[in-house]
């Protein structure tokens, strides 16, 4: 039974698909079998892998609107890295809110996902869901086809606003349609690690996570992964490559930090 | 008749509200008269100003779904900035796509803004439209309410992808909606000026505008404004005290970076 973690926050450019490419290599790296998943129409993971979205026939897309599409058919393995597979995305995947409404209110079009992904993710260790800066049915349906999620976030006040709803729609969608869903904690992005804003908000996000313990709240046994991520700019230079910092830069403090994160988080499985 | 500006960027995270806020403020302090609309159902804009928008009757949401509400009962002037107003935002913005969808074939759905704010904006010299990171109903009402737009961008790889859709948008609503609409420049925001990468990504944008001078494309005319705006922790900090850094920290670069800007732009008025 693989870890399925899905990368969530809704306001946009906090780090979730640098830190799905990055953590998925670095747990690759360490011998473990990653499968990553693209959510998100902008297709930011698929082209960080080096894959081109207007080449493919086969994508998340044919996945959640063709019934007889199968994840075996779409799922690529990542050149030069043997661990790490994908399920890439494409454009198209815009279209899909309005393509499955007639399904929603059944659950169905939540969970299509899910699903189609029982099969193959059994062949992995991990799978990480990388979704795009909305709370709509793509967003829903990494929700409901994890049973874990990360929340990359950047030590900002206007990120401790979005928390509030987020954690809100994550309470909701474990009462109703994923009733194992937990919050496995937040990892800083970009962090400016010796300014008052960054410690105040970390220190916000701490307490907010202090006060759940031993309840029943999803994020009862949440934490702050060390170590944040530094600011470097080898991590946005590594996409237009079509690598994973880990082969771009293996020597840069993003890669570094990037390994430290999945020594963290694999360290924390439940 | 003032200068109706819309901050556009489906990217998230890319510093449309810090530069709607900033640059606002800037014009404001050189003397002139300065609306701010914030069309983000996240509210960032209006939590940047110190407003709380859970205390707020009227927004730009009442604005746009009840016929009966004008925008010079919405808008509201700015504390301690005599030039400065404001059309709040609140979350309820997030509905509004779905209830106005009838409105969409006619055309009516994506003008209200427009038509609701032709008289108020009378009352300034320039219109700032601060709008969510979506190509959705939201941003094309203030894609019709503008007869400009400025891309606040991060020179990075992903950035660039996300431009040909937007521009393709703009594109469309020119030769849909809004004839007039033309994108007057990019801001360059966060920029880390001394990487290859970051002057890769300029030289791509401004090589875009040089191939379309001298036709009839809504860029033909477009500037990479200087100067750019660097990185500065005082940019982050000042929405948590409800303030622009002009009058947080006016010593700092983010307000030197911002007060250049304003007059780049002002300079620049066609
Ligand atoms: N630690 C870092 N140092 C430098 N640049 C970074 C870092 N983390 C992310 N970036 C860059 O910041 C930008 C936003 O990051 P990213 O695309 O991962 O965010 P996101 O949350 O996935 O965005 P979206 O909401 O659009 O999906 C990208 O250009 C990325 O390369
Ligand atoms: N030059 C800068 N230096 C430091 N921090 C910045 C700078 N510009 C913006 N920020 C911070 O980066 C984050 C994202 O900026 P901002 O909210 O303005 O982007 P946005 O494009 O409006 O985002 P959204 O797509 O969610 O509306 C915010 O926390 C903001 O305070
Ligand atoms: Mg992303
Ligand atoms: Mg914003």
């Amino acid at each position: 039974e693989p870890r399925r973690i899905a990368l969530i926050n809704q306001k946009g450019g906090v780090g979730k698909t640098t830190t799905t490419v990055n953590l998925g290599a670095a747990l690759a790296a360490s011998g473990l079998r990653v499968l990553m998943i693209d959510l998100d129409p902008q297709a930011h993971l698929t082209l960080s892998l080096g894959i081109d979205p207007d080449d493919l026939d086969l994508s998340v897309y044919e996945l959640l609107t063709e019934t007889g599409v199968s994840a075996g058919e779409v799922v690529r393995m990542v050149e030069g890295s043997p661990n790490l597979g994908v399920l890439p995305a494409v454009t198209n995947l815009a279209g899909v809110e309005s393509e499955l409404s007639e399904m929603v209110a059944t659950g169905l079009a939540q969970t299509i996902l899910r699903n189609k992904t029982n099969d193959l993710v059994r062949q992995f260790d991990y799978v990480l869901l990388d979704c795009p800066p909305s709370l709509g049915l793509l967003t829903i349906n990494g929700l409901t086809a994890a049973q874990e999620i990360i929340v990359p976030m950047q030590a900002h006040f206007l990120a401790l606003q979005g928390m509030g709803k987020l954690f809100e729609t994550i309470n909701m969608i474990r009462q109703g349609i994923n009733p194992s869903l937990t919050v496995a904690g937040v990892v800083l992005c970009m962090h400016e690690a010796n300014t008052i804003l960054a410690s105040d908000v970390v220190a916000d996000v701490e307490g907010f996570f202090e006060s759940a313990r031993g309840t029943a709240l999803p994020w009862a046994n949440a934490e702050v992964y060390p170590p944040p991520i530094r600011r470097n700019i080898k991590l946005a230079e590594a996409p237009s490559f079509g690598q994973s910092v880990l082969t771009y830069a293996p020597d840069s403090n993003g890669a570094k930090d990037y390994a430290r994160l999945a020594r963290s988080v694999a360290k924390a499985a439940v």
